[in-house]
C-alpha cells in the first residue's frame, strides 16, 4: 500500500 | 480535505478556544494537567518543523501557527498568569513514562531514518498519550468543572473524526498513513471511559463525576 509521503494532515 | 477532516480540525479548533475560554473567565486553571499542556507544546513543536522549509497551504499554514502559539500561550498562562491556581499536588503523571517509549517507538517506527521524519513519528505517539496526565488527574480527583469536560470532549472527538477520514482516503486516494492511524486508533481509545462519563452524564445535565 502506498503510504502518505506529503504529510498534508494536522 | 475532507468532511471527516474538517470536522476533526474545528473540533480541535473548539477545544483549545473553549480551554482558554475557560482559563480567562474562571480566572484559573484549576482542573488542567499542566503536563498535558506541555507534552501538546512538545507535540506541536516536532510536528510542525516543516512549516520552516514546505508550504502545504494557507490552510494548513495557519492552523500550525495556531496550534503552537496556543499551545504555548496556554503554558504561559498557566505557568505565570494563573499560576497560584494550578496545583502541582495532584499533577502527579511521571511523563518520562510517555516520553521514553514515545522516543523509542519513533526511533523503530518511521517512515524514514531522518531528524523530521523521527520528530514526526514521535510527535504522533506522543500525541496519541499526552492526554494520560490530565485523565490521570480527573480520576484522582473524581470531579470536572463542566467547561473542562466540554473541553476534552472535543479534543477526544478530534482524533476520532480522523479515523473516518484515513478510511475515507484509502478508498478515494488509494493511500495509507500507518503509523498516525494506529496512534489515532489508540489516542481515541483512551476517551471511551471519559466519553461514557461525559455523553451519559454531562450531556444529559448533570456534574461530572466518576463514581468513587
Amino acid at each position: 500500500l502506498p503510504v502518505v509521503t506529503e504529510k498534508d494532515e494536522l | 480535505m475532507n468532511f471527516f477532516r474538517l470536522l476533526g480540525d474545528l473540533s480541535h479548533l473548539a477545544s483549545i478556544l473553549i480551554l482558554l475560554h475557560k482559563i480567562k473567565t474562571t480566572r484559573s486553571c484549576r482542573g488542567l494537567s499542566f503536563k498535558t499542556q506541555a507534552l501538546y507544546v512538545a507535540v506541536f513543536i516536532t510536528r510542525y518543523l516543516d512549516l520552516t522549509y514546505r508550504w502545504v497551504s494557507l490552510y494548513n499554514f495557519v492552523m500550525k501557527l495556531f496550534f503552537i502559539g496556543s499551545s504555548c500561550a496556554t503554558l504561559y498562562l498557566m505557568r505565570y498568569k494563573y499560576c497560584p491556581t494550578h496545583d502541582p499536588s495532584i499533577d502527579t503523571f511521571k511523563i518520562e513514562y510517555l516520553v521514553g517509549p514515545c522516543a523509542i517507538l519513533a526511533l523503530i517506527f518511521n517512515y524514514k531514518f531522518s531528524v523530521s521524519e523521527v520528530l514526526w513519528s514521535f510527535s504522533i505517539f506522543l500525541e496519541s498519550v499526552a492526554i494520560l496526565p490530565q485523565l490521570f488527574m480527573l480520576q484522582r480527583t473524581g470531579e470536572a468543572e463542566t467547561i473542562t469536560t466540554h473541553y476534552l470532549a472535543a479534543l477526544g472527538i478530534y482524533r476520532a473524526f480522523y479515523i473516518p477520514n484515513w478510511i475515507y482516503r484509502y478508498f478515494t486516494e488509494g493511500v495509507v498513513d500507518p503509523i498516525a492511524i494506529v496512534a489515532g486508533i489508540a489516542q481515541t481509545g483512551l476517551y471511551l471511559d471519559f466519553f461514557y462519563v461525559y455523553f451519559t452524564k454531562v450531556m444529559q445535565g448533570e456534574k461530572f463525576e466518576l463514581p468513587a
